[in-house]
């Protein structure tokens, strides 16, 4: 961060086991000045992971993490902050990225290392997963390294890597290596490739690394995982054909639509209405104070139809004030009007929105009250938020309480590509209702097995515990409805022999299944936390936070409290939180956290002396490492 | 297996690993006024992970009270008792309790077994279950003394020698060869030993991830903290 601060080293160590990414950043640095400096560290990481660790060491001396639950490190924290602001450490960045920043004091020549570890479970979104890492190191690195491996049992089918910052110079410099089963990228400039021209002190390495691949998926019952008492089920079969269904976009047309957002709004109907499968039916609502539809009734996505509303499309303009509930009921009904044997099974209400209700039902919790009432389980609700200031959780909630999920839309200059690029992800419906069974007692502790749809490239996954350590095979069901009938099928899960799989991978062997059970069973909990009663709500709270602590995740229920080195005397307590929605919406400057813990002194002179006190007991014990 | 020895009055501990070719028995406690002996054999991982060395636990624990006639054998298969020329085994996938004259028996299903001799020493053993289809690792056990204060002032043993505490002192830290560690240079039992700063796991209340327990490690088998060396320990078998 400043010119007599030199990155001796930074390596980004990513391993991703059956989707779950495991990733370690470690930069190390010097301060080469003769007097003391701030050292800043700040890496980016994607917004779906937890934080699992961090340590900041200062010449052989460790500064460690410990994951509180939020209130207990808030308290901790404010009884020790007489005055003046505190720091959060993780600030939203970008639409995907948060920012985690910590700095510290390092004394002359001193080295400092700091250690960030993070996990998340990737996503299957549009037919890939993708492995994001923030690359941004500031300065010419000594050695610089990104090393990711990806075991994947049941076989990879591509792996791309790029890049924000990958250059025609840099690319031929990620190395690239697929087997059947793992994939290996390696990428480590020099400090002349890493330069921007050849006197230049300035880094190209400057951005964010994408590693995008797909895994093979069997078409039948899936794919199953079993290690260590634990199991994860992917369920992602491509091969279906897809289902018709009724969509209706809810447009809002208020005034604070007006200008780009309106006409990011209108590109963005006129090419999803060029991709309608034309065995689907859909409607136009758009609202202000008033509803409007282009027709009453839905209508078959026939060329001459879709060219009519097109038409329509182009003379939506913005005014007046907004009325979200009206809107949504308007369109509810409509799909309830319409459903009859001659429409698609499949409904679901798509609402373009920026804004606060401001007009009609204002109440937030009772629009999300009507809108669940008149949906009943019967259709689908996604939401799509413009702007900054969009009420965000209300639409986020919406979604949840209606099997549909909420998408925040940048105004930037692709908001029009963002919103094609959800539409796709929601497009193609191949199954309804679906269900992943266990027959028997061989399982418990479940993730969400129950899926009201399955769209095309997505994935589902499901993740459980073994009744008992030894089982390593057990029946597994899965139901849908498919375009023709319902269908179902039936195996036997059993455990694969992984040391032939992936022989001499330790890290395979590892609690990795058990953590991505964790991940998915805290996102779930927290999920649930938005449409559970209040009686539900508190256990529900009680349980995550109880995961989230167990496992050393930073979650939205707990806080990471960093210790570091402040003075002579005094350590300083930092606190790094995860971003929730609302948080992520606050672009103002964060406060800035201090705590101040006694120091810990290094080099104390232990004497002991004849026996222990009675009143102490003494374990003297062997274990296994 | 790592060995602990906690020292709550110094608020510390001290701690050392002992590895030798699987098989070996080692005595752990022995106490010849009170006929209490206990033994214990290590094991290997199934396999060695290419580049690292052998790792050995502890599979099977003999304990003897001979003033009881009580001998117990506990494997990480099973649990073999006799008193007096009476014999039962014990399953580690039930819960059991047992109370006898001189001898209590707890068995918590697959977790552990306290065992409680009369008016003497009570003893946890672990059970660490290990996933059957793991290619490194096996069962193994964990031996924890509970309570001690009834031992003579005679106790020895890898562990027993340590039941009376022990004098020690630690200088400055300083860098170590491990970049991340410290260490130290320890004085104990007339010896100076360069130790360094670490943990090791206490699994008594959480088995699967057990407590970090920060120690002053001993290097080389415990050599210099030990009286004698750890193949003195070394004995013919388990009873």
């Amino acid at each position: 961060s400043l010119s007599q601060i030199e990155v001796q080293s930074m390596r980004v160590d990513c391993k991703v086991a059956s989707r779950f990414a495991h990733t370690v950043m470690t930069t190390k640095a010097l301060n080469t000045a003769n007097a003391s400096q701030e050292v800043f560290f700040e890496v980016d990481l994607p917004k779906t992971a937890f934080i699992t660790n961090f340590s900041i060491e200062i010449e052989g001396r460790i500064y460690v993490s410990e994951v509180k639950e939020k209130e207990q490190a808030r308290q901790q924290y404010e009884s020790a902050v007489s005055s003046g602001l505190t720091a959060g450490l993780v600030k939203a960045s970008g639409r995907n990225m948060e920012t985690f920043s910590v700095s510290v004091n390092i004394a002359p020549q001193s080295r400092v290392t700091f250690t960030l570890t993070y996990e998340e479970l990737l996503q299957r979104r549009l037919g890939s997963y993708e492995i994001m890492i923030g690359v941004r190191p500031k300065q010419l690195v000594q050695n610089f390294e990104i090393v990711v491996d990806i075991y994947e049992p049941n076989g990879i089918a591509f792996v791309d890597v790029n890049g924000t910052f990958i250059t025609n110079e840099l690319l031929p410099l990620v190395k690239k290596t697929v087997t059947d089963k793992k994939a290996h990228v390696y990428f480590s400039p020099t400090l002349d490739q890493q330069k921007t021209c050849s006197d230049c002190e300035e880094t190209l390495v400057d951005g964010d690394l994408f590693i995008r691949y797909d895994v093979n998926h069997p078409q039948d019952i899936g794919e199953i995982q079993i290690i260590n008492g634990y199991f994860v089920h992917f369920f992602a079969p491509d091969d279906l054909p897809q289902m018709p269904k009724n969509v209706v976009f809810v447009i809002d047309r208020s005034g604070s639509m007006e200008g780009e957002k309106m006409k990011q709004t209108r590109e963005a109907l006129m090419t999803i209405l060029s991709e309608l499968h034309e065995d689907d039916y859909f409607g136009l609502v758009t609202f202000d104070d008033t509803i409007e539809s282009w027709r009453p009734f839905l209508s078959k996505a026939t060329p001459e139809n879709v060219t009519e509303a097109k038409e329509f499309v182009k003379t939506i303009e913005a005014r007046h004030m907004t009325d979200i509930n009206k809107g949504l009921l308007f369109a509810v009904d409509m799909l309830t009007t319409e459903k009859s044997h001659s429409f698609p099974d499949m409904s679901m209400i798509i609402l373009l929105t920026d804004g606060r209700p401001s007009s009609g039902q204002r109440d937030l919790s009772k629009i999300q009250e009507n809108v669940q009432n008149a949906i009943n389980g019967s259709m689908s609700l996604f939401c799509l938020g413009f702007g900054y200031d969009v009420d965000y959780s209300l639409l986020d909630t919406l979604a949840k309480q209606n099997d549909g999920l909420a998408r925040r839309v940048y105004e930037a200059s692709d908001a029009a590509l963002q919103l094609q690029g959800f539409y796709d992800e929601v497009a193609t419906p191949l199954l309804l209702e679906v269900n992943l069974n266990y027959p028997g007692n061989a399982v418990t502790d479940l993730t969400q097995s129950h899926f009201r749809q399955f769209f095309k490239g997505s994935e589902i996954v499901v993740a459980g515990r073994l009744q008992e350590l030894e089982t390593n095979t057990f029946q597994t069901e899965v139901s849908a409805n498919g375009l023709g009938d319902q269908f179902v099928f039936e195996g036997v899960a059993i455990a694969e022999e992984w040391d032939s799989v992936f022989p001499d991978q330790e890290y395979i062997f590892g609690d990795f299944i058990e953590r991505l059970w964790a991940y998915l069973t805290i996102q779930q909990l927290l999920d649930k936390r938005e449409k559970c009663s209040p009686e539900d709500k508190e256990n529900t709270t009680a349980q995550a936070l109880d995961l989230s602590l167990r496992y050393n995740f930073v979650t939205p229920l707990t806080s990471m409290v960093v210790t570091k080195p402040e003075t002579e005397d005094e350590d300083e307590t930092l606190i790094a939180d995860k971003l929730t929605e609302d948080q992520r919406e606050d672009t103002t400057e964060p406060d800035l956290s201090a705590l101040y813990a006694p120091p810990q002194k290094a080099g104390s002179v232990y004497q002991v002396q004849g026996l222990k006190p009675q009143n102490l007991i003494s374990s003297y014990f062997v274990d296994g490492d | 297996p790592h060995f602990i020895i906690e020292l709550p009055d110094q608020n510390d501990a001290l701690c050392f690993n002992i590895d030798h070719k699987p098989g070996t028995i080692f005595n752990l406690v022995r106490d010849p006024p009170t006929g209490i002996v206990v033994n214990g054999q290590i094991i290997g991982d199934k396999k060695i992970i290419p580049g690292n060395k052998m790792h050995t636990y502890f599979g099977r624990f003999g304990i003897v009270n001979e003033k009881f006639g009580i001998r117990l054998m506990v494997s990480t298969k099973e649990i073999l008792v006799s008193e007096r020329g009476k014999h039962a085994n014990f399953s580690w996938t039930n819960n059991k309790t047992l109370e006898g004259l001189n001898m209590d028996l707890q068995v918590i299903k697959d977790r552990s077994l306290t065992v409680t001799l009369r008016n003497s020493v009570k003893f946890l053993i672990i059970l660490h279950k290990i996933w059957k289809m793991h290619p490194y690792h096996q069962d193994y056990l964990g031996f924890y003394t509970l309570d001690s204060h009834l031992f003579s002032s005679n106790v020895h043993g890898l562990l027993g020698q340590f039941y009376h505490g022990v004098n020690f002192e630690v200088s400055d830290l300083f860098p170590g060869k491990d970049p991340d560690k410290q260490d130290a240079n320890m004085f104990v039992k007339g010896n100076k030993l360069t130790v360094t700063r670490g943990w090791k796991r206490d699994f008594r209340q959480d088995v699967k991830n057990g407590e970090k327990v920060p120690c002053w490690f001993i290097h080389n088998n415990g050599t210099g903290l030990l009286d004698g060396v750890h193949t003195d320990y070394i004995v013919s078998g388990l009873f």
